[in-house]
This record gives structure tokens, C-alpha cells and sequence, in this order.
């Protein structure tokens, strides 16, 4: 079978838009006692690349444009947020982040298999809504954003499968 | 508590 190389081709200007769903369900178990916890988003993102360089390495500012969550643990209520809602129709601890939508999260230099390899420098709005938060633990959590998709480093055919852990 | 998930992406053809 055919194999394919993949790599992000930036280009200066180039504005990349796209949906990224997220669906879990934990159950978690200790004798007969039983706990679900739900996670559910769906949210809209771009990035516009600011410059490339000779490696194909591009500066890319990335936008969280449209969330939307539903989460639940065990009996307590379920948490119900859709940006298009505003800041205020949402629980008082998630408003430092709904005020994130929309607006330019970071600057960071990516490879072309889509890691992040620096962040040159992060909103205030972000910094508000992760207070206390360092660089590194900030790069972090822009890297879990999952902004640009991890590219595998060999050639892959149709039908191939690659992984990425990922803390929760 | 912390757990380590996959994400599993796999390459499609799409027309």
C-alpha cells in the first residue's frame, strides 16, 4: 500500500479553520459504590500563521473561536456551557476562560509534524483564566488545547493508525 | 488522581 508523509505546509497569512469534538464517560468503581463522570466539547478553533522559517517551522497564533461543554459528576448537577451564550450565562469559575473565546490565546513556533516547540507569548486573558499557572505548565496546556493535530514521523498508508498520551 | 489516555487518530481518504 501506497504510504504518505504527513506534514503542516505553512504558509505566511494562512488561516487554518476546524472542529474538534471531545466525548468521555468515566466510571469509576470502589466496592459496590460507583461514580460516572461525563465530559462532552465540542468546540471551533483556528490558527493564523505569522511567519515560517527555512525549516518549514511556523509562528502561529491560535483562537478558540466557539466552545461548547457538558460535563457531570455523579449526582451533582450537570454543567451546561455554549459560548454563544456570553460569559455571563455560565458558572462564575469558568467566566476567566469564556472570556479566552474568540480572542488570540498565544504565539508559539511549531515543526511541521505539528509539535510545539516554543510559546513566544501568551495572552492576559489566558493568563487570567490559568492564575498561578508557570511557562511550562502553560505550554502544556496549549499543547493539550491539541491546536495542531501530532503528525506521525514515518510515512503512513490509508488506514493507519498513530497514538498520543495524554494526561487526565 | 491521574490517568494517561491514547488519543488514536487514524488517516483517512475522503472524496
Amino acid at each position: 500500500a501506497p504510504t504518505w508523509q504527513l506534514a503542516f505546509k505553512f504558509t505566511p497569512e494562512q488561516v487554518v479553520r476546524y472542529e474538534d469534538r471531545f466525548h468521555s464517560t468515566i466510571r469509576l468503581q470502589k466496592a459496590n459504590k460507583t461514580v460516572r463522570i461525563l465530559n462532552n466539547r465540542k468546540s471551533r478553533k483556528h490558527y493564523r500563521v505569522l511567519s515560517v522559517d527555512k525549516k518549514g517551522q511556523g509562528l502561529v497564533e491560535t483562537v478558540i473561536d466557539h466552545i461548547k461543554i457538558r460535563a457531570q459528576q455523579g449526582d451533582e448537577p450537570a454543567i451546561n456551557i455554549d459560548s454563544s451564550n456570553g460569559p455571563d450565562s455560565c458558572p462564575v469559575n469558568f467566566r476567566t476562560l469564556l472570556a479566552t473565546i474568540g480572542r488570540p490565546i498565544a504565539r508559539s513556533r511549531c515543526d511541521s509534524s505539528g509539535k510545539l516547540l516554543n510559546v513566544l507569548s501568551i495572552s492576559k486573558a489566558w493568563l487570567k483564566a490559568h492564575p498561578g499557572a508557570s511557562n511550562q505548565s502553560l505550554a502544556t496546556s496549549l499543547q493539550k488545547q491539541g491546536f495542531l493535530v501530532p503528525l506521525p514521523e514515518e510515512p503512513i498508508s490509508i488506514g493507519g493508525t498513530w497514538e498520543e498520551t495524554h494526561e487526565a | 488522581h491521574r490517568i494517561t489516555l491514547k488519543k488514536i487518530y487514524s488517516l483517512q481518504k475522503v472524496d
